[in-house]
């Protein structure tokens, strides 16, 4: 069935967090059901990664900023090397 | 800035490199010259130069490409990743993609195709992504850039110099004046320079020029070059006076009317404040220099051809002040630049010139060049 809109647009935002941690912040790619884990979840430590290097408010939550950020254009070499 | 793990660099100083092929956004000659300029905006701060071929394997090779583009990494349509680059090295390792679904642009109207291609450059030169917002290795694009003044922010030049050196000074290159306001990038070991400021910072010296300062460590001989702005933004370019009261670990900086107040690399809040809070006559505009004696808790300000004295533990300036500067400071004046303490003695700044003055034996000691601390 096709979602609602703030169903949809939640999970385009879970998507394209989950691919931007794994392009550019090394997430391992089986890292799933991020969203829902606790603070001490590896995503979490990537989204606060994540945030600390682009200067934004380190949340480890997926707030407007981050994801106003996360949408704009970039260049595509990884932020952070192995 | 970052450096990529290993730090690859080049191990030549001359690189090539070749267009191999168009984009059809834009014309020819404009994606040669934005290519060339992105160049020269590395070339200008090393000792790298570049020249173009047309035919064969460059050192830098540049494509426009969409989607699957035989690398690693597939670009993604219009928007999201603009462009990628790989490190120094061979093969594909210097070589510079950009995403052809994108609208390649000579303005900002669409993405500007020299920002761009100036910061994959500095990924094929081997600086990885910087977490400084406003430089161009950050990894955000930013369309608010003003191309007209672009300059590469303090943490590029310290990247890629760390990497491969400023660029060699040519003794044949005259010093062009500049019709600009803006003031041009300091010499430290010009005869006749003259500083705004000087100051020490938890053991450390720093001297202030403009919109820069050298950060001096009395245990390394070369000191450290930086925009003042890239430690403390908020801060304004040419002060007038500093010090640092060592027992709160705070340094008051003063120009015109106001003063703040930093601790390490953060402004500390509620400045700037007005300098006549601390007991300054309205007549007083601006604070010439100031130092902080440890021994006795006070700080002089010199204004003029005269100084006031203020009780850091009482927080309000001494009575009997202003003083003559000639009178308690025989020999210094009447007018200084800028003064700080180091072994005990002050060392006050005019023009070009040091006086290094003992406090206890009240009399200069020395008479120095300005940039005496720099290892000319």
């Amino acid at each position: 069935l096709p979602l609602n809109g703030a169903a949809r647009d939640e999970e385009d935002s879970m998507d394209l967090v989950q691919h931007y941690l794994e392009d550019y912040y090394n997430l391992a790619k089986d890292a799933k059901q991020f969203a829902k884990r606790k603070d001490s979840s590896p995503v979490v430590k990537k989204i606060q990664e994540m945030q600390k290097f682009l200067g934004l408010k380190v949340t480890g939550k997926l707030d407007s900023d981050t994801l106003q950020v996360m949408r704009k254009p970039r260049c595509g070499v990884p932020d952070l090397g192995e | 800035f970052r450096t990529f793990p290993g730090m690859p660099t080049w191990r030549k100083t001359h690189l090539t490199y070749r267009i191999v092929n168009y984009t059809l956004d834009l014309p020819r000659d404009a994606v040669d010259s934005a290519i060339e300029k992105a160049l020269k905006v590395w070339e200008e701060v090393t000792p790298l130069t570049f020249s173009r071929i047309c035919e064969g394997e460059a050192d830098i090779m540049i494509t426009f490409a969409v989607r699957k583009h035989g690398d690693f990494f597939d670009f993604d349509g219009p928007g999201k990743v603009l462009a990628h680059a790989y490190p120094p090295g061979p093969g594909i390792n210097g070589d510079a993609h950009f995403d052809d679904d994108e609208q390649w642009t000579k303005d900002t109207s669409g993405t500007n195709l020299f920002l761009v291609a100036a910061h994959e450059l500095g990924h094929s030169l081997g600086l990885q992504h910087s977490d400084k917002p406003e430089a161009l290795m950050y990894p955000v694009y930013n369309s608010s850039t003003d191309l007209a003044r672009f300059r590469l922010s303090q943490d590029d030049v310290t990247g890629i110099q760390s990497l491969y050196g400023p660029p060699p000074a040519s003794p044949d290159d005259p010093v062009k004046p500049t019709e600009s306001a803006r003031p041009q990038t300091p010499a430290k070991c010009d005869p006749t320079l003259s500083l705004d400021a000087v100051t020490t910072l938890r053991g450390e010296i720093l001297f202030f020029k403009d919109r820069h300062f050298w950060r001096k460590s009395l245990r390394t001989l070369e000191p450290g070059f930086y925009l003042i702005s890239s430690f403390w933004p908020s801060l304004p370019s040419g002060m007038d006076a500093a010090y640092e009261v060592t027992s709160r670990d705070i340094v008051f900086i003063f120009k015109g009317k106001q003063f703040w107040a930093i601790r390490g690399n953060e402004v500390q809040a509620g400045y700037p404040r007005g300098i006549h809070i601390l007991g300054f006559p309205p007549s007083v505009k601006k604070i010439d220099a100031a130092i902080f004696d440890k021994q006795k808790k006070k700080t002089y300000f010199f204004v003029e051809d005269k100084y006031w004295r203020f009780d850091e533990k009482k927080q309000s300036m001494d009575p009997g002040f202003p003083r003559q500067i000639v009178e308690d400071f025989p020999g210094v004046g009447p007018k200084v630049d800028a003064v700080f303490e180091a072994f005990g003695f002050f060392y006050f700044f005019s023009g070009s010139s040091q006086l290094e003055f003992d406090p206890n034996a009240k009399k200069v000691t020395r008479i120095l060049k300005s940039n005496s601390w720099f290892h000319c």
